[in-house]
């Protein structure tokens, strides 16, 4: 473990809580994709399989325990609780554009042709277009609330801040997984547009709103 | 060291 590795799971955490929060909070769901949050519990499902198979360590396991009862719980608050207040009109981004290249690109390219292997390589690549339903809904309705960005910012930040712990780890440890390094630039470079409005705009106490 | 498939991480 290290400091960028912490930063970014608390940061990740910090995400999945602000989300979960300003739904029941507000008790509604409006601006928010649910089709992403449909893709996050799916990348949670298929990582953390191996919760069933290995066990690592108590922050380790309790984390995974965490992000997946708040994925599904945010999953449930969008299309069952506050169903009514769920924007599908604008939530229309073609989930099989996504889940079906990346089904086949985790087949094609991954580190062992193995069961649990493959779902945790499709996971990978899974995440780092997962957020693309999300930007897209918000350059549809062309604004976000406040609360809406303060959540994508720390999503985007704790994949940068993962980039910073393989860098370290592969100083340090020699350690480096090509597969996850790749997807986590691509991860991070998708939020890269989301991370300038969010400086020159929430940060500068104005309401992100794209130009129409 | 260098093996990729050590899952550690979240």
């Amino acid at each position: 473990m290290n400091i960028f590795r912490l930063t970014g799971d608390l940061s990740h955490l910090a995400a999945i809580i602000i989300l979960l929060l300003k739904i029941w909070k507000t008790r509604s769901c409006a601006g928010i994709s649910g089709k992403s949050q449909i893709l996050f519990a799916l990348v949670f499902t298929t990582r953390y399989l191996d919760l069933l198979t290995s066990f690592i360590s108590f922050y380790n396991t309790i984390m995974k325990l965490i992000y997946i009862g708040c994925a599904y719980a945010t999953v449930y608050l969008i299309y069952m609780k506050f169903k009514a207040t769920y924007d599908g009109n604008h939530d229309s981004f073609r989930l099989e554009f996504l889940v079906v290249p990346v089904g086949g690109l985790a087949c094609l390219v991954n580190h062992d042709f193995s069961f649990l292997e493959i779902l945790w390589t499709f996971s990978i690549y899974l995440e780092s277009v997962a957020i693309l339903p999300q930007l897209f809904m918000i350059s549809k309705t062309g604004e976000a609330e406040t609360i809406t960005t303060h959540y994508l910012f720390f999503l985007g930040l704790y994949r940068a801040l993962y980039l910073f712990n393989w860098i370290w780890r592969f100083y340090f440890e020699g350690f480096f997984d090509m597969i996850a390094i790749v997807a986590g630039v691509v991860q991070t470079i998708l939020y890269c547009d989301f991370f300038y409005l969010y400086v020159t705009k929430v940060l500068k106490g104005k309401k992100l709103s794209l130009p129409a | 060291p260098g093996k990729s498939n050590q899952k550690d991480e979240l």
